[in-house]
């Protein structure tokens, strides 16, 4: 193992953290890192989940959970579990409609708390719900965790590819391994007459994986059940390659 | 005229400074601050735009812009013009593939120079499309700057309409009042049979508004026009009330 560098949070039995990152907000990163989780535990790992969205953490409504955790006496945090997955996010501490009007140093300690005095316990994936932007959250993360990778997600649209490339730019700055890119959002199919159209553009996910040279894991539909799923705590999961590619 | 307060930016040639936000990303700000702003210069006001998302400029695109500003020798920064708008962005500073990888404090500054540095002449309003989050840009503007209002932007489902209440308190924790909601992607037309489908739900900006105590200034369906007007740099008008009320 390397030596951990000083500012380095000690993760000893987490095998590899997999950051679900974009630049841009509302592409569907809460989306794919709870179907990413989900298909990961059904594969046998042993899954963890870090909601590190601190200003608007979905993963509660997500997963169906509320409730504060328990903190041992040993200042340990517990997480909760839900669909075989042990879940941490700053959603669990706050009243949810508290928002967290914080600067940068507040966030960034807020996030080293959720990973470093979280008892994760033995797990095989940490999978890091990452919030929008390239700013004190990501810097945070890739300075103070080895992150084995991480999933870059788009809709087709030019706008989200150009911020979802600044994504991936940034993890290669701050030397994180870009696994891949899932485009989300893609065709709509009408339930009425079959017909599919493309509300926010095609293909923006096949050019940007391809202009980095990484694969595309997976595309996913705009559908109107996806979004009542995780609106309602009922995640399911996308039976699509993207969960076992980016295992890999 | 109130005495300025010793932190705050003097902005003396601008009436009204209008936020548009929410807190969460992806709803549509950058779309309806646009459209904002055009309905207000079309009723013959002088308008401005700040895109004020360090991280994730869009302005450039949705308004067909590029170019770095010229700077005059008294350090002002001149802003680019497009139908009739001014406009400053980070996105002219940097080449659009390189991603600001900063924290809080320098994020805060290069806030601070777009807002003061900028020569925006005599303004009847500066609309300012503001990032995702609760955190340093949003903080920075309200105790810089005297907001005179800010509009809420949320698309129907619970998810986004969780993180918007989040927006409007954080607005009235600092003191800046909420105009109204508007809410955006409401439904989607199908334009093979004409039904429309609800992708994202239906009626959560009516509910954000009527629990806050404000008005719906608008509802936006989900339209692929929109999505490529904006990518395109052709921005539509929404022929909308939004415009007409959110100005009054
Ligand atoms: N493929 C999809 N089809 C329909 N709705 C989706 C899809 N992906 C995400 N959503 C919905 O869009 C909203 C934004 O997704 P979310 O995962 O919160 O994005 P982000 O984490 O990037 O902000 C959520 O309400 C979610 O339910
Ligand atoms: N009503 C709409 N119908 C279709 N596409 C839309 C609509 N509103 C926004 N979009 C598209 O969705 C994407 C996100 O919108 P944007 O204004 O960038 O959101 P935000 O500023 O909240 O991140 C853009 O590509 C935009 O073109
Ligand atoms: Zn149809």
């Amino acid at each position: 193992a390397h030596p951990v560098q000083p500012n380095m949070v000690r993760l000893a039995s987490i095998k590899n953290v997999l950051a679900v990152a974009s630049a841009k907000g509302g592409v569907g990163k809460s989306t794919v890192a709870v179907n990413l989780a989900l298909a990961l535990a059904d594969e046998g790992a042993r899954v963890g989940m870090l909601d590190a969205d601190i200003y608007g953490p979905s993963q509660p409504r997500m997963l169906g959970l509320s409730g504060r955790p328990d903190v041992s006496d040993k200042k340990k945090i517990q997480p909760l579990c839900a669909f075989g997955l042990k879940v941490m996010s700053a959603g669990f501490l706050v009243d949810p409609a508290t928002p967290m009007v914080w600067r940068g140093p507040m966030v960034t300690q807020a996030l080293t708390q959720l990973l470093g005095d979280t008892d994760w316990g033995e797990l095989d994936y940490l999978v890091v719900d990452m919030p929008p932007g390239t700013g004190d959250i990501q810097l945070t993360l890739a300075q103070r965790v080895p992150v084995a990778g991480s999933v870059i997600v788009t809709t087709p649209q030019e706008i989200a590819v150009a911020d979802a490339r600044k994504g991936v730019a940034m993890f290669r700055k701050v030397e994180v391994p870009v696994l891949g890119i899932v485009e989300n959002m893609a065709g709509f199919r009408c339930a009425h007459c079959n017909e599919v159209t493309e509300i926010f553009g095609a293909g923006g996910g096949a050019r940007l994986a391809e202009e980095s040279e990484v694969p595309l894991l997976g595309t996913i539909p705009l559908a109107p059940d996806i979004q009542s799923a995780t609106d309602s705590g009922r995640p399911s999961v996308a039976s699509d390659p993207e969960g076992s590619a980016a295992a890999d």
